[in-house]
């Protein structure tokens, strides 16, 4: 099965 | 003090349906600029970046960046009592915590204003790198909507593969498969029908179907919809808001495990 990444483990926070 | 006269309303109220499903609660901020709003989903999975630009607005007053935390279901509420056709206009006092959403309808016979309670909303604000994308489609926003929906009734997952062939949508589930082919597309009658592929160099990527699903609420918002990947990275799914801005979904994507 495929895990599901997180938008957050691209972009980081300002 | 913020005012934002926007003519056509109507704008604002696609907006909100665009991003009601996906996101409850958002801070739109209030700068020279425009009037913007970045927010993740709450699995943090995708962000949705709104710009709507100040020139786009018939008036745009907003003597200091401000920043206003709405829910956005009941943002819509309120939205949902104007008009189609009606003038919307934003106000907002700084310091405030309320922000009033005020309707004239196109003759000036009917005028309303709906105040809101603000909300104090602790978001992270994310940096969203500049990226030249490997594979950039774009394709009228309908049918983009379509093989999204078509395929969501067989699989959870959409592989979306693009080369200098075209681009295919690939799902399976519990009762077979699917396959949907896009070829680039240039002869057509309006430039808003083309299907327009340009390729760096292959991509295959998976997704989470429900959440594109999501994204195509804003298809009443553009005829074309631009959808640019790169290999490991998240799609990005923009819809321009003609001569205003656009917004913009950023999905993570899949791996294998």
């Amino acid at each position: 099965s495929n895990k599901q990444l997180r938008i957050t483990s691209f972009f980081q926070a300002r | 003090m913020l005012e934002l006269r926007l003519l056509q309303g109507s704008l604002l109220k696609k907006v909100l349906e665009a991003i009601k499903d996906l996101v409850t609660d958002a801070n739109f901020d209030c700068s020279a600029t425009g009037f913007s709003l970045q927010a993740m989903d709450s699995s943090h999975v995708a962000l949705v970046a709104l710009l709507l630009r100040a020139e786009g607005f018939e008036h745009y007053r907003c003597d200091r960046n401000l920043s206003m935390g709405m829910n956005l279901n009941n943002m819509s509420k309120m939205l949902k009592c104007a008009g189609n056709d009606d003038i919307i206009t934003i106000k907002a006092d700084d310091g405030g915590d309320t922000v009033t959403f005020m309707f004239e309808s196109p003759n000036q016979d009917k005028i309303s204003d709906f105040e809101m309670k603000l909300m104090d909303i602790d978001s992270e604000h994310l940096g969203i790198p500049e990226t030249e994308y490997e594979a950039i489609i774009r394709m009228p926003s309908q049918e983009f909507a379509r093989i999204c929906r078509d395929l969501s009734t067989i699989g959870d997952t959409v592989v979306i593969s693009a080369s200098k062939e075209g681009v295919k949508f690939s799902t399976k589930g519990d009762i077979g498969s699917a396959n949907v082919v896009c070829r680039q597309n240039t002869s057509v009658d309006k430039p808003e029908d083309a299907t327009v592929i340009e390729i760096q160099q292959p991509v295959s990527l998976t997704f989470a179907l429900r959440y594109m699903n999501s994204f195509t609420k804003a298809t009443p918002l553009s005829n074309t919809v631009t959808v640019s990947m790169s290999n490991e990275l998240p799609v990005v799914v923009e819809y321009k808001i003609a001569e205003m801005g656009y917004i913009r979904f950023y999905l993570a994507p899949k791996i294998e495990e």
